[in-house]
């Protein structure tokens, strides 16, 4: 079973603004 | 066949011919005669009588000139050429014949041979600077501690080996023409039978000038008798050859000399070594540090081994050391995500393909650990893993296990299905 990949628009990056992947 | 390597193709210690290393070339003197034409005149001895015989010297007249290139040319005993010097330079005053050779030489003699009487003094000197400073290489002198301040025949051990020594043998007037002077370097020195292993005497016998300074001419007396004019005319210093014996010094790692493109004398090194006396490693060939080559062992220069990913390196010597004194290079710059003293190994952030090659361009791949599925950025170098956080699975770390799910955390990106 594949499972899928995580999906970067899914989080919420309110408090980890400083974390947030520049494409995310 | 090379004679820097045996039929195997193994490196061996090579050197240069023997030559005669001052033939041809030019020679500097102080003094000749002939400008103006002058008189001279040759001394012959008939039992007790001694008579003289007149000539002129004459620098226009090539029949009755003697210039300083006769020193260095073919020596031809059916016809002799002889450089010779203005009438009576007598001490205090001097005359000197100075060599250069071109580069280093390892000299194994100096010799002379005169038209005139043997000089009464003579010093023999040698530079390994081209000419910027001097050290005395012989004396020869009837009153050595006068003339040159050194004791007749001293004792040569292993303390002195490199100093000059100052002997009053070869310093018979007679034979009035046809003397000869002969300065074997080595002659004597304790070591040299141990030449190999002894850099001090390596170093005595190396030279890029040699400087002959005739001190002191042998009269008989009669210089200031009734008749002086003819008697002075009879006193002047001439040699007919002036030879310097010797190897060109590539340290063992060359068969021969050459010039180069800037018409400089320079060894052909092998070996991988460089420079004018092969005493350098060439470039990125710094696994060994530089030797001289001995009869038993060639110390070649030994390429870094940096597996195809860098250009330089740098010797170390105590990882030398370390290694047992068999490799002390270290690799600079690696290239291709490689890191590493060999640059052999992937550098962080990147794992080793298995399936090519360590000297492969491509033989490190970046990890690329998803940026919130992984703890670090940092993967296993052999099977490229991330280490991944708690719930989160795949080789970067970009996928939630089985049993969980996608979250809206980036701290926790994978939750266990309730």
């Amino acid at each position: 079973e594949v499972m899928p990949t995580l999906d970067m628009t899914l989080f919420d990056w309110t408090d980890y603004e400083d974390m947030k992947p520049v494409d995310a | 066949p090379d004679p820097c390597y045996d039929e195997n193709g193994n490196p061996r210690r090579c050197i240069p011919d023997f030559v005669n290393s001052a033939f041809g070339k030019d020679v500097r003197v102080s003094s000749t005669c002939g400008t103006p034409a002058t008189r001279y005149c040759v001394v012959s001895e008939m039992g007790e009588e001694r008579t003289r015989d007149c000539h002129t010297c004459d620098s226009e007249d090539p029949k009755k000139t003697h210039p300083p290139a006769y020193l260095t040319d073919l020596n031809n005993p059916h016809n002799l050429t002889c450089w010779q010097s203005e009438n009576y330079v007598q001490y205090p005053l001097n005359v000197t014949l100075a060599l250069s050779l071109g580069k280093k030489f390892e000299v194994t003699y100096v010799s002379l041979q005169f038209c005139s009487p043997r000089p009464e003094s003579i010093a023999i000197f040698k530079s390994m600077d081209y000419g910027k400073s001097w050290v005395p290489f012989q004396f020869y002198s009837t009153q050595c501690k006068k003339m040159y301040g050194r004791q007749n025949k001293a004792a040569i051990t292993k303390v002195n080996e490199q100093e000059a020594i100052c002997t009053d043998s070869h310093t018979d007037m007679h034979p009035l023409t046809g003397g000869l002077i002969a300065f074997s370097t080595l002659d004597g020195r304790p070591s040299a039978h141990d030449f190999d292993n002894s850099p001090v005497l390596q170093d005595w016998v190396t030279a890029t000038d040699i400087k002959v300074m005739f001190s002191r001419l042998h009269t008989f007396g009669d210089e200031n008798e009734d008749d002086s004019e003819l008697a002075r005319d009879s006193y002047f210093y001439a040699v007919s050859d002036l030879q310097v014996g010797g190897r060109c010094k590539c340290n063992g790692h060359a068969s021969k000399c050459v010039k180069d493109r800037d018409g400089n004398l320079v060894c052909e090194c092998k070996h991988n070594t460089a420079g004018p006396e092969c005493d350098r490693c060439k470039p990125f060939h710094y696994d060994r540090p530089w030797q001289r080559a001995t009869a038993r062992e060639a110390n070649e220069c030994v390429a870094c081994h940096c597996n195809l990913h860098a250009r330089r390196c740098r010797f170390n010597m105590e990882l030398f050391k370390l290694s047992g004194r068999r490799s002390g290079g270290v690799c600079l710059n690696c290239r291709h995500n490689t890191a590493g003293r060999h640059c052999h190994y992937c550098r962080e952030g990147f794992y080793r393909d298995l399936t090519k090659a360590i000297s492969h361009r491509r033989a490190c791949k970046a990890c690329d650990c998803h940026p919130v599925g992984a703890a670090g950025k940092t993967c296993n170098q052999t099977t490229g893993q991330c280490p991944c956080k708690d719930g989160v699975t795949g080789i970067t770390c970009n996928r939630c296990a089985k049993g969980y799910q996608q979250s809206r955390s980036p701290i926790a990106p994978c939750i266990k299905i309730p």
